[in-house]
């Protein structure tokens, strides 16, 4: 299905069911944690969440209909943005705890054995506060995540892609996304003058998103170089190609 | 990106 011959409201349906179920890390090593083991889980959860989300992005409207390169390269530069921002909205209701899954809850201070980790967590619970704070609503939260992976390219992806159609195809997604935003926010009947403002707080955030992403994949490098946890499989693939990037 | 591509291109989930 062509984005553009979607309503929004149909766009926000579609977004609904491609949702992605909620992982169970399943064997969680007794507390307390050490460095490895909280590393441990970390890294196992993140790899079963990949393989959802990309199960998540091929059901978003129009994304299947982008060139494979594009497909990729918005994957690689986006999945810890995504994970963050499925993180946030898990904890949103829980002042103080990052809900990483149902049976792998922790307190702030739980990062204390994980160096570094600390920061990160503190950067996650503010923009989650954040969230609480403004009321973030479920179609908007599915919305500003479908923005995140749509919006995450930095080079212009037409330069290795084969398929020149492509980033015109993603610029009509970006809009078909913003319409679907707008009318998520116009729904909630706000004042006209609130909608604006509450438009521009929600994407504000995502530039905090993007920052903990960032922070966040530096850390999990540096883990993965000192020998803190092995990086496996899908994970493996997806830090890789940030590190190949940033070279 | 080996996996990536590989369930990027999987049809059926």
């Amino acid at each position: 299905i062509f984005p553009s011959v979607l309503s929004p409201e149909q766009f926000v349906t579609t977004l609904i069911e491609a949702e992605p179920p909620n992982v169970l890390l399943m064997n969680r090593p007794n507390k307390p944690f050490t460095e490895a083991s909280m590393m441990m889980s970390l890294t196992k959860l993140a790899d079963k969440e990949l393989v959802h989300m990309i199960g998540w992005a091929k059901k978003i409207p129009g994304f299947v209909e982008l060139c494979l390169y594009d497909q990729v390269r918005l994957l690689e530069s986006c999945w810890l943005e995504i994970l963050m921002v499925g993180l946030m909205w898990r904890s949103i209701e829980h002042p103080g705890k990052l809900i990483f899954a149902a049976d792998l809850i922790l307190d702030r201070d739980e990062g204390k054995c994980v160096e570094g980790i600390l920061e990160i967590f503190d950067m996650l619970l503010a923009a989650t506060s954040r969230l609480r704070e403004l009321k973030l609503q479920h179609k908007e939260y599915l919305c500003l995540k479908a923005m995140i992976l749509l919006n995450s390219n930095m080079f212009p992806l037409t330069m290795g892609s084969d398929d020149p159609d492509s980033s015109v195809k993603l610029r009509h997604l970006l809009n078909a996304i913003t319409d679907a935003l707008v009318w998520v926010i116009a729904k909630s009947g706000l004042p006209y003058r609130q909608q604006s403002n509450r438009l521009a707080n929600l994407l504000m955030l995502l530039s905090h998103v993007r920052h903990a992403s960032n922070k966040g994949m530096e850390h999990l490098l540096s883990m993965r170089c000192k020998n803190v946890v092995p990086v496996y499989d899908l994970l493996l693939e997806m830090l890789n190609a940030h590190t190949l990037r940033d070279h | 990106s080996h996996k990536l591509v590989q369930l990027l291109a999987t049809t059926a989930e």
